[in-house]
């Protein structure tokens, strides 16, 4: 759910991250 | 193996560590822990100032890899990195509550957190329960807080009283608290600090895209809030992390997605790509926490949390 597609750029899913710890 | 010295300042000491070359930011973190005896690790972190920016050490990258500053020994602040949405609830262990009551309490004489001069008061007369035990007269007598910094100076300066007026009425709070242990003192104080707006709040300058107006951007326990640059008490806007769908960066700019899809996407501006990574960092450290909070607690925190209870009643009967 946290990817850093490039040293520039990073995402973060709260909704997959949600997922995955249920 | 070949080591490097770093140098730990935690709230009320000082530490020196020989750390191997190939430790990871974890291994030294966990030996700063180790040290304290603290176990509720996940609130903490090391931190060090880079190019005028704060940073905080990554776990799993080795420390050396990391941008530190080039010193001997390299220096760390261990602080507070997250704070609970509840103090009385979640921190657990004397040595946590002692860390974030000292952590809170420079914030607030600091002045990095407004609080009004009649709650500066009552927080002092906490804290000086704290240090000195039970308020006894034959002993505190008149001067006896001449040495401690118990008020911030912008109260101070607000009102024309002398140093020993101001420490009449703290004392006059001070001698309410009889029978209060350390422990106790430190968690009322910081159950009233939490309700400061600006407590547990990191702030951030922010540049919105249109018109370019200045905004402060703050993340807490809570969400990311978005505050004009001259009000950091009440923000214009509120994104709740349950409310959240996806927070992403490219460079300077920053994007928060809403879980409604109807509703708008919020993009702005911070100064350096530096800070955007440090925002990401704490929005995802905050959230872990979030959803941590509303699940099932781990074997580790029940049992911690009826070693504080044991600990509690404990301390209570011997007092």
């Amino acid at each position: 759910y946290f990817a850093r597609k490039a040293n520039h750029k990073g995402s973060y899913s709260l909704v997959d991250a949600l997922k995955s710890k249920v | 193996p070949k080591t490097f010295k770093v140098q730990v300042i935690t709230m009320d000491a000082e530490m020196e560590f020989s750390c191997e070359m190939k430790w990871k930011g974890k291994d030294l973190f966990d030996l700063v822990c180790r040290t304290l005896g603290l176990r509720e690790t996940w609130f903490f972190g090391l931190q060090y100032t880079i190019k005028g920016v704060c940073a905080w050490l990554k776990m799993e990258k080795k420390v050396l890899e990391q941008e530190i500053p080039k010193e001997d020994p390299v220096k760390f602040h261990f602080l507070a990195k997250f704070y609970p949405e509840k103090v009385e609830e979640e921190l657990l262990q004397e040595i946590t509550q002692h860390l974030f009551f000292l952590q809170v309490k420079k914030q607030i004489l600091d002045e990095e957190i407004y609080c009004s001069p009649e709650v500066t008061v009552l927080l002092a007369s906490y804290a000086v329960q704290a240090k000195y035990g039970d308020y006894d007269p034959a002993f505190h007598k008149p001067g006896f807080l001449a040495q401690d910094e118990l008020l911030p100076k912008r109260v101070l300066k607000q009102y024309q009283m002398t140093v020993h007026m101001w420490e009449e009425k703290i004392t006059a709070w001070y001698a309410e608290h009889r029978g209060i242990a350390r422990d106790e003192a430190e968690m009322n104080y910081l159950k009233i600090a939490q309700d400061l707006a600006m407590y547990g709040v990191n702030y951030f300058s922010i540049e919105q895209n249109k018109n370019h107006t200045d905004l402060l951007l703050g993340v807490d326990a809570k969400g990311i809030h978005v505050y004009s640059i001259d009000n950091r008490f009440s923000p214009n806007k509120s994104f709740e992390w349950s409310a959240i769908r996806n927070i992403s960066y490219s460079e300077k700019e920053l994007t928060i997605k809403p879980l409604d899809k109807k509703a708008e996407v919020f993009k702005f501006f911070s100064s350096q790509l530096k800070v955007n990574k440090l925002i990401l960092q704490l929005c995802i450290g905050n959230h872990d926490l979030f959803m941590k909070r509303r699940r099932v607690d781990s074997i580790e925190i029940q049992q911690m949390k009826a070693q504080a209870k044991e600990e509690k009643a404990r301390k209570k009967m011997e007092h």
